[in-house]
């Protein structure tokens, strides 16, 4: 059992 | 104003090839640095930063910091309409509500412009940290490529393991696993053949394939490609864009629940 990540887990808007 | 002429217009033609499916509408942003797009998937598990930097570009003009909403389905019908050795040249007029590729034979004896409408797009702009990652993995591309293809046969989720053995590509599905060894190989006639790998600590990630794959799209960009690896960060699948620039794909891993 996998959780997909997000890129805005890792990332913040500008 | 804008115009934009690029001597080796395939490369345009491939950037659009590399990105098309991954991302379906983009704004194409446009400054003195040059010109960049970055998108995410309609996922938000995968983001693309294109950079063609203006150095790059035979002639440069950008009067004012541009963004051009595009569907990339259709800006690749356009390109596609270009020839393998035409130059192209990108026009757009301030206000404008369309951009204009104009491609043109290397013997100057066929010229024709296309024109399309731009839309507006909503989009938001992350901030991507300059990082320090765990290991780094250089490779030709053409064998990365096959990887992704033959384990995306067996299983759904590539497991991208580095250690001081080298890096290991494994996957398991209903019908069994696969692993994958790449050794560093520096002793190869070509440099673009050399498997390179720069390991701070081992790291060993998940992601699912079904985006390596879609990465991969770019392989006719470059003959290498380089695979940046950091427990604590999306993996960043990097192509050159000839001296000019490059595509970063990011891909965020899949954990353990």
């Amino acid at each position: 059992p996998c959780i997909q990540k997000k890129i805005l887990d890792y990332f913040c808007r500008d | 104003m804008l115009e934009l002429r690029l001597v080796q217009g395939s490369l345009l033609k491939k950037v659009l090839e590399a990105i098309k499916e991954l991302v379906t509408d983009a704004n194409f942003d446009c400054s003195a640095t040059g010109f960049s797009l970055q998108a995410m998937d309609s996922s938000h598990v995968a983001l693309v930063a294109l950079l063609l930097r203006s150095e790059g570009f035979e002639h440069y003009r950008c009067d004012r910091n541009l963004s051009m909403g595009m569907n990339l389905n259709n800006v690749s019908k356009m390109l596609r309409c270009a020839g393998n050795d035409d130059i192209i040249t990108l026009k757009a007029d301030d206000g404008s509500d369309t951009v204009t590729f104009m491609f043109e034979s290397p013997n100057q004896d066929k010229i024709a412009d296309f024109e399309m409408k731009l839309m507006d797009i909503d989009s938001e702009h992350l901030g991507i940290p300059e990082a320090e990652y765990h290991a780094i993995v250089k490779m030709p591309s053409a064998e990365f490529a096959r990887i992704c293809k033959d384990l995306s046969s067996i299983g759904d989720t590539v497991v991208i393991s580095v250690t001081k053995e080298g890096v290991k590509f494994s996957t398991r599905g209903d019908i069994g696993n696969a692993n994958i060894v790449c050794r560093q190989n520096t002793t190869v006639d070509k440099p673009e053949e050399a498997t390179i790998i720069e390991m701070q600590e081992p790291v060993s990630l998940t992601f699912a394939l079904r985006y390596m794959n879609s990465f991969t799209k770019a392989t006719p960009l470059s003959n290498t490609v380089t695979i940046s690896l950091s427990s604590e960060l999306p993996v960043v699948v990097e192509y050159k864009v000839a001296d000019m620039g490059y595509i970063r794909f990011y891909l965020a891993p899949k954990i353990e629940d």
